[in-house]
């Protein structure tokens, strides 16, 4: 049984890609087989995974019909993490999948036969920041919606929106079972006062939603990526590890696996 | 003579809305009539100047040919900046204007009239964190493009796809004048290595075409938007507000102006 988690805010630079790269590390190393989806064009997961430009290998054709090939899953840093890159074309995606038939499905079909293999425990999507056609697909794909939240004001104001957003495709018809898998704070500064604030307003609107676990800014996570690793492989000891292992450990027991 | 700059990158989180924010409070203090366009369905820049909601307000139906209404364009906590106000139906516009004649224009010619009245020493347009069509629109509308970069090791990856999308922009005839008014050095640690590292990257790839100011990462700059206010206002004598008064001096004088 294949869990599928978008993790998406259209909000940019709060944390998406470093969760997708960090947490599916995580959960590697504590036995769960897990696929990551690079869905933003940026490619950003694809080189946090240790791996260079893949031109041709994105999910730009499997999004207008033609099955993913085996050879475009491939194997990244971390035993346990295979990964489907991005490329910069993906771009060009959003504007052919606009135009086809049924566009809000095509990655949820494209997906279908990967989930049915029973080859992955998670398969975890990294989205652009915006709510375009290509997070559209990840949330109607997604059984569950994971949202990293930077503790800054600008990144409160979005929140409204994803959730607005959920409601639409349940009550819409296009993902009536989508659930929010959680909320985690990142980059969460305990020397200013910003940080506690963001928090608590966080927790006054999306109460018993939020991981426990916050994620702190800590340098080495910033660091982790031009080396192409994720935080575990660069720093096994730093807060950003700790951090990490921690969410992994509670979003596995919010799942029901721990 | 108005001239109007794209402030864009497609990376999110770079501090393209704090730049727009704390420039156009610069450069009306330094006596230029300045006019902020917030083309970002976030609707930060709106709420960073002190703006709350204002829906029916955005570009939406100008870029679908109706003129912009004096009405639209709203004073602001800054005296000498006004603004072209966003909101979150913006996103919509995505997909009406793909579909419209001349799709990358309409945010030029909705402009066009606003530019003739010289009313306006300086027009500053705040993108969304991707490439699409709003986006499109701004680099084909603008004189010239501005581009922070967080000094962090993402941020270096986005930084060709801009460079060649401004050739192609100026190649292929929708913008042939469009140059580049220079790339702003975000959120700089100076504790960290990973900081002068980026710093030194970019230098080898654009030298010449970075501002000498670089922006430090500054507490005050964060907390100053949960207040409605450019840094300048917030906290006058902060590290924020002084680089983002360098940075206003340094951009006029690379515009032949100080
Ligand atoms: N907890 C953290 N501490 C310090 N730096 C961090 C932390 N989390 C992320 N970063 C850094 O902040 C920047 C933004 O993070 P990231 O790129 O993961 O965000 P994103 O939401 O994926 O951005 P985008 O919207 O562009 O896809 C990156 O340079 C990253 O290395
Ligand atoms: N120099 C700085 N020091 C500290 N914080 C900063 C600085 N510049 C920006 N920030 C904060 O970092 C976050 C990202 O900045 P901002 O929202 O301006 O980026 P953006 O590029 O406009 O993001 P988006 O891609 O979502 O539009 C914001 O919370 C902002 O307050
Ligand atoms: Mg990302
Ligand atoms: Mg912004």
């Amino acid at each position: 049984y294949t869990r599928v988690v978008a993790i998406a805010n259209q909000k940019g630079g709060v944390g998406k890609t470093t969760t997708v790269v960090n947490l599916s590390a995580c959960l590697a190393d504590l036995g769960q087989r897990v696929l990551v989806v690079d869905l933003d064009p940026q490619a950003n997961t694809t080189s946090g995974l240790g791996l260079g430009r893949q031109p041709g290998k994105s999910l730009y054709r499997a999004l207008l019909g033609e099955p993913i090939a085996a050879e475009n899953i491939l194997d990244t840093v971390v035993p346990g993490v295979s990964l489907i890159p991005s490329e910069l074309d993906l771009a060009g995606a959003e504007i052919d999948v606009a135009r086809a038939d049924n566009y809000l499905h095509r990655l949820r079909d494209a997906l279908a036969p990967l989930r049915a293999t029973g080859d992955y425990d998670f398969i975890l999507i990294d989205c652009p920041p915006s709510l375009g056609i290509l997070t559209m697909n990840a949330l109607t794909a997604a059984d569950s919606l994971l949202v990293p939240i930077q503790c800054e004001y600008y990144a409160l104001e979005g929140l409204s929106v994803i959730h607005r957003l959920m409601q639409q495709l349940r009550d819409g018809g296009a993902n009536p079972n989508l659930a929010l898998a959680g909320i985690v704070m990142t980059m969460y500064d305990a020397r200013t006062k910003l940080g506690g604030e963001v928090v608590r307003e966080v927790n006054r609107h999306f109460a018993g939603q939020i991981f426990d676990t916050v994620i702190p800014r800590n340098v080495r996570l910033s660091e982790a990526p031009s080396y192409g690793k994720p935080v575990t492989q660069y720093d096994p000891h730093s807060a950003g590890t700790a951090a990490y292992r921690r969410l992994a450990e509670e979003f596995l027991s919010k799942q029901g696996l721990s």
